[in-house]
């Protein structure tokens, strides 16, 4: 679309099938057709329309920044469904906070699945930040509320805490899900500072309604988008941004600790089209 | 639902007679919208509609409701049949033991779904053996025989300077000597863009000669679904999917993508997080879920 001022049916086919095939939402795929076609000749022609809109609706003016307490230490708790990148992400905030010289936490509240608790740890020894876990099986309310606690007493600047896989359609985890969150207010006389909701980008539009759902049931701060080194490319964060307005904050692109980066709008409308 | 929405279509087109090419269209525009809402891919839409499209012309619009229900019914009966059939059946090898290859992308399920395919087998009165070939994802193989144990299979864990080659060849060996049957082999995940990970996989397979290679696909997996299965294919002979965590409200619309795409049966679905959590797939009741 390069150049042109008017959007003829044949460039709209090839742009509808670019964002379709991205995982953008039929609805929001028509609802940005019709904001180009509002401003239908842009003086700087169709691209610049599209990039606009799309800027629009990623909420262009939120921020990317991780939320930090006003008392130390922050915590930031992370969910998400199963098997979407959570404990990995985990472990490269961790990593990326350890490079910038703070002190970090591991809450392994995550007591239910196999391995999970082996699983953290060996990413806070190769982190080589500190970890509470209780046996398996534990209550995790019980694991949050003992790790910020020591976190406090030992003047950690940061706690990330990880949870256990879980279907957005189960109600009775979504009620769990509410009670740990509430497990660090009781320890830090305040909610969590970053609530982040992990998103597998190869999912399709079902990452909408994880997206509703969690944060129907906790205070979702930000996204994570994990896996973006696949061939997938998350559109459906256009809609959960426009929509719900949470914005993505992190970007995670491959199995390594270096791997997460901070959500760049622009680059990410690029890759849209790559 | 799709149905009230290709009523609304039809109250349009009511007392017109035949449907023409233009009033399908219209119809049509509905499937397509409810096809890709629910995840199928885009290019595999357009043939089902074009296909769909050739049997729907020239049929009479008696009642809005009954013709938006015929269309809905038609456009089942088209999924079912691209579905495939029913059948859970795993291929044997000629000689024992047998082995099945469980790939797929980081998080699918493959850990899970090897330890419900083992207890599915023990329950058929086979002896199997697991076999954690995922050397890279840390605390794989406990994960892997902490599954084990809850199902009472043995387990074959890797040594510490393995390869997951090194790890696949000892734990068929193991069950050559003990007589254990069918090998089932926990593999890491990974990227199909991932060369040098597409490499370990295809060198997996050959030195096994899985009678089965199994794509395990999450359910939820969007667009990207046929990439991941034609790029799978090129690099290991996959003989059929899971698709996991249909407990879940996703479609599953990527269930015909893959169908279309590769001619693969899906054999399973994953249901829970629970070893008991795995069922034969059933083309009925998937297409019922992606038409929503
Ligand atoms: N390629 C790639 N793999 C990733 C990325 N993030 C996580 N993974 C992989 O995805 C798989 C699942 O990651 P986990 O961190 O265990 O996911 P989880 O959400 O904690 O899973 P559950 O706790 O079981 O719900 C692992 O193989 C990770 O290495 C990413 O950005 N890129
Ligand atoms: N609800 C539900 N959860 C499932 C199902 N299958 C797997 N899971 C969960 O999904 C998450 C990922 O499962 P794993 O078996 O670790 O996935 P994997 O493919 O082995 O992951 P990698 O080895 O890292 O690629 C875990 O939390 C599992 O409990 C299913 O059918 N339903
Ligand atoms: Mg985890
Ligand atoms: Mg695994």
């Amino acid at each position: 679309i390069q150049g042109k001022t008017i959007l003829d049916a044949a460039t709209e086919e090839e742009l509808e099938e670019a964002l379709l095939s991205a995982d953008v939402s039929y609805e929001t795929v028509e609802k940005i057709f019709e904001r180009i076609r509002e401003s239908r000749q842009h003086a700087d022609g169709v691209q610049a329309a599209l990039k606009e809109t799309l800027a629009g609706m990623m909420g262009a003016n939120t921020s990317q920044e991780i939320a930090t307490g006003d008392t130390p230490p922050t915590v930031v708790f992370v969910a998400g469904v199963n098997g979407v990148g959570k404990t990995t992400s985990i472990a490269k905030l961790a990593y990326m906070y350890t490079q910038q010289g703070k002190q970090v936490l591991l809450a392994a509240a995550d007591t239910f699945r196999a391995a999970a608790i082996d699983q953290l740890e060996i990413w806070a020894q190769r982190v080589g930040c500190q970890i509470v876990k209780h046996a398996p099986g534990a209550d995790p309310a019980a694991v949050v509320f003992d790790s910020v606690s020591a976190a406090k007493a030992r003047g950690v600047d940061i706690v990330i805490v990880d949870t256990a896989g879980r279907l957005h359609t189960r109600s009775n985890l979504m009620e769990e899900l509410k009670k740990i969150t509430r497990a660090v207010e009781k320890a830090n006389g305040r909610g969590p500072d970053e609530t982040l909701l992990v998103l597998d980008a190869t999912t399709g539009q079902n990452a909408i309604s994880q997206a509703r759902e969690f944060l129907s049931a906790v205070d979702i701060t930000g996204l994570v988008l994990a896996k973006m080194d696949s061939s997938a490319r998350g559109g459906t964060v256009i809609s959960i941004s426009d929509e719900l307005g949470v914005p993505v904050k992190l970007v995670g692109t491959g199995e390594q600790l270096d791997d997460l980066k901070v959500f760049n709008p622009e680059e990410f409308v690029e890759s849209l089209f790559a | 639902s799709l149905t009230s929405r290709l009523q609304g279509v039809f109250d349009r087109l009511r007392g017109r007679g035949a449907l023409t090419e233009k009033d399908v269209d219209e119809a049509l525009k509905e499937v397509r919208r409810a096809l890709l809402e629910a995840d199928v891919n885009f290019k595999v839409v357009k043939e089902f509609v074009t296909h769909v499209r050739e049997k729907a012309v020239g049929q009479d619009v008696l009642e809005s409701l009954s013709a938006a229900q015929q269309v809905v019914k038609f456009v089942r009966d088209e999924m079912v049949a691209l579905l495939g059939q029913s059948d859970p059946r795993l291929k044997g090898a000629d000689s024992p033991p047998s082995v099945i290859l469980l790939a797929g992308l980081n998080g699918a399920g493959k850990t899970t779904t090897a330890g419900k395919l083992a207890l599915r087998m023990k329950s058929e009165g086979k002896r199997p053996l697991l076999v954690a070939a995922d050397i890279h994802r840390p605390a794989a193989a406990k994960q892997l025989a902490t599954l084990a144990e809850q199902v009472g299979v043995p387990v074959h864990t890797p040594l510490s300077s393995d390869t997951a080659v090194g790890v696949a060849r000892d734990g068929v060996a193991l069950a050559r000597r003990e007589s254990l049957d069918p090998v089932i082999v926990d593999l890491a995940g990974r990227q199909h863009a991932d060369e040098d990970l597409m490499r370990e996989l295809a060198e997996v397979s050959r030195a096994t000669s899985p009678s089965e290679v199994l794509l395990v696909l999450d359910a939820m997996t969007g667009q990207d679904a046929v990439n991941t299965a034609l790029e799978f294919g090129r690099h290991v002979p996959i003989t059929g999917f899971v698709l996991t965590k249909m407990d879940a409200d996703a479609r599953g619309g990527a269930a015909i993508s893959i169908r279309q795409v590769t001619g693969h049966p899906i054999k399973f679905v994953g249901i829970s997080e629970k070893m008991d959590g795995l069922e034969p797939f059933h083309p009925d009741r998937m297409a019922g879920r992606i038409l929503g």
